[in-house]
């Protein structure tokens, strides 16, 4: 199963 | 004070359609460079942002940054009582809670002004690192609207990948499977319509179809779209605005556990 992954853990706050 | 004139009022108006229903309150950053926006959509699986730059207007004025923020289905109800031909100004106080929005029809014989209230948002910026990019395809808008939309009748994840092959989009669901290849053109009668993939390696990700179905909402905005794809990194799905700015979307994939 492949599960879907957050956009914050590629891309952090600033 | 913040003022801007926008002879194409209906690039705001497909802008805001583009958006919407990824992202229902934002900050739209102001400043004398023109119009910014970044976003994560409710889920937090995507990032929209957009550029409007100043001299893409008509007339602009900023005379201090701003951050107005905006209820994006109300904002759209509002650009729903524009004419596809008006030209639209935009107005804000320093310190006001309201944007007040001016169409004009062509001929200047009719004008609107509503003014919409804005609200305090919290939101929070993320830094997007600079990516070297596995593979980046530039194809015609309506290809990919049509490539993610066929696939959706098939399964709800797509796997892409970019081989020397060319660009392929895979789709598995309860029905059967669909592979769609796109190879590199150049026979086109105008550049735009070209299919160009610049490969740097191989790269397979699989993303889920429902948010590049979304994505596809920028359509109408460019005749254009660059999907760059890069090894176990969101894919980001950019539409230029022809001298005015851009529109860019994030998916974060899915990755197998």
């Amino acid at each position: 199963m492949s599960a879907q992954k957050k956009i914050s853990t590629f891309f952090s706050p600033k | 004070m913040f003022e801007a004139r926008l002879i194409q009022g209906s690039l705001l108006k497909k802008l805001v359609d583009a958006i919407k229903e990824l992202c229902t309150e934002v900050n739209w950053d102001i400043s004398n460079s023109g119009i910014n926006m970044q976003s994560m959509d409710g889920s937090h699986v995507c990032l929209v942002a957009f550029n409007l730059r100043a001299d893409g207007f008509d007339h602009f004025r900023c005379d201090r940054p701003l951050t107005l923020g905006i209820n994006l289905g109300n904002l759209a109800k509002i650009l729903k009582c524009s004419g596809s031909n008006d030209i639209i100004t935009m107005k804000a106080d320093d310190n006001g809670d309201t944007l007040t929005l001016m169409f004009e029809s062509e001929k200047q014989d009719r004008i609107t002004d509503v003014d919409l209230k804005l609200m305090s948002i919290e939101s929070e910026h993320l830094g997007i690192p600079d990516q070297d990019y596995s593979a980046e395809t530039s194809m015609p808008s309506s290809e990919y609207q049509r490539i993610v939309r066929d696939l959706s009748s098939i399964g709800d994840t797509v796997n892409i990948s970019a081989t020397k092959e060319g660009i392929k989009f895979s789709a598995m669901g309860d029905i059967g499977t669909a592979n769609i290849t796109l190879r590199q053109t150049s026979s086109a009668d105008k550049e735009e319509e070209n299919v160009k993939i610049e490969m740097k390696e191989p790269v397979l990700l699989t993303f889920a179809l429902r948010y590049l179905n979304n994505f596809a909402k920028a359509t109408p905005l460019s005749s254009t779209v660059q999907v760059f794809l890069t090894k176990d990194l969101p894919v980001q799905v950019n539409y230029n605005i022809q001298d005015l700015g851009y529109v860019k979307y994030y998916l974060a994939p899915k990755i197998e556990e």
